[in-house]
């Protein structure tokens, strides 16, 4: 308050010293945080696909990464996840960190080739990770 | 008890050890790992591995069911969400014998009738029938009249044959079904399902089924001709389609996850994982509360 408001105004706007990229860098999630990843696999390199005849390419995705202290709404983890982490800080560390698994899954339609040369379509449930927690 | 509890969790973990061990797909599942110890679903997907030889399905029954895989599922295997019906699971039967009873009439336009035994032993217990079809198709290298009518007689029986010990008299059920051959069709669908339900809800594994069509051509289509007869050798043996509800916690049940998106999408604070009685009040909640609107 002592320099008169003109003064400051009239002050040249020196450019930002810091980087702006830096400065955003602590606002971005961490690189190796829990998240979704891709595993294209064929069933050819199983070797089955003598029997399961669709489809051709399966990515089931799976979930890998740290898992943040501060979890809360960001994975829909329940309070016993921090209360874990906070015994594994400060109590024993033999108990483990929270983990990073799927929290949802989606079906997969497949068709297969039976053992006595019938042809079946089934629908099963939970075959691909569609989202992960830390729990 | 608290000794008791550790041992019994001691126990189950190795028993799960053991499990995982054998769950990873990429050590080779020599005889021993036997699907017992695998989680179930693991099991059904490992049965195809069995070492015992696989029969070659027939062409025109994995032409078919690609051509329902396409329509049913993307390319990444997601199920198409644009569909309602209640099944998530569809068999393809090829009959295992066809034995011609009687001999074909082109003048009357009657087929040949045929024996045709299926074997249902695939289907499991907790795979419900909803629809049946019997599935024909035409070999494409005889050209058909451009409309024809037929009506198709099925008799089921007691495969005599397998049942040689017990004396059983020839249950038969004779089922009419007006259908109508087109030229650009390449298959006719026969609904047998009222015909086929008793048997497959009493577990039967042997269906056997005698069919015998008699053709004649479409009056209305072509006024001029009389009852001309034709050649219906076209009619390729059939094939087995059974539509079914796989109960099982493994399958997909669509009606329940788009139920349940609805449900707690009209009451989010509903608690998760409703037991059935309080989700079908949860049901005519949301019914009522529409009416109300």
């Amino acid at each position: 308050d002592q320099l008169p408001v003109s003064s400051v105004l009239r002050k040249p706007l020196t450019p930002a010293s810091f980087n702006l990229s830096e400065y955003f860098k602590q606002f971005l999630f961490p690189q190796n945080e829990c998240e979704l990843h891709d595993f294209r696999l064929s069933f050819s390199q199983l070797k089955w696909d003598d029997w399961i005849v669709a489809p051709h390419r399966y990515n089931p995705q799976y979930c890998k990464g740290e898992c943040p202290r501060a979890v809360g709404h960001r994975y829909g983890s329940p309070v016993h996840t921090m209360v874990q982490n906070i015994i594994y800080e400060k109590l024993d560390s033999s108990v483990p960190k929270p983990s990073c698994v799927p929290a949802k899954y989606s079906p997969l339609s497949v068709l297969t080739i039976e053992p006595d040369g019938s042809i079946a379509y089934k629908e099963y449930e939970d075959m691909i990770a569609t989202k992960c927690t830390c729990r | 008890s608290q000794p008791s509890r550790r041992d019994a969790q001691n126990a189950a973990t190795t028993e799960l050890e053991s499990g995982a061990k054998t769950w990873s797909l990429l050590q080779p599942l020599d005889r021993r790992d036997r699907p017992g110890l695998l989680p179930p679903l693991f099991k059904v997907l490992y049965d195809g591995q069995d070492e015992t030889p696989r029969l070659k399905p027939d062409s025109r029954a994995l032409r078919y069911m690609k051509r329902l895989y396409k329509a049913y599922a993307t390319k990444d295997g997601i199920p198409k969400s644009n569909r309602s019906h209640l099944y998530n699971t569809v068999r393809l039967f090829t009959p295992c014998t066809q034995h011609k009873q009687t001999p074909g009439d082109h003048v009357t336009g009657t087929l040949p009738a045929v024996d045709l035994l299926f074997n249902l032993d695939r289907v499991t217990a907790v795979e419900h029938l909803l629809k049946s079809v019997l599935l024909y198709t035409f070999n494409t290298s005889v050209s058909l009249p451009s409309a024809v009518k037929c009506e198709c007689n099925l008799v089921t029986k007691e495969p005599q044959f397998f049942h040689k010990t017990l004396p059983s008299a020839p249950y038969s059920f004779t089922f009419n079904s007006q259908l109508e051959l087109k030229k650009k069709r390449k298959w006719i669908e026969i609904d047998v399902t009222t015909l086929l339900q008793p048997l497959v809800t009493s577990n039967k594994r042997n269906i056997h089924i005698s069919v015998n069509f008699t053709c004649v051509q479409d009056q209305l289509q072509q006024p001029s001709k009389q009852n001309s007869s034709f050649n219906l050798t076209p009619l390729v043996r059939p094939l087995l389609l059974l539509y079914l509800n796989d109960t099982s916690a493994q399958a997909y049940h669509r009606w329940y996850s788009l139920h349940y998106k609805r449900v707690t999408s009209q009451c989010p604070h509903q608690k998760r994982g409703l037991s059935a009685h309080s989700r079908g009040e949860a049901a005519v909640g949301v019914k009522s509360s529409r009416h109300r609107r």
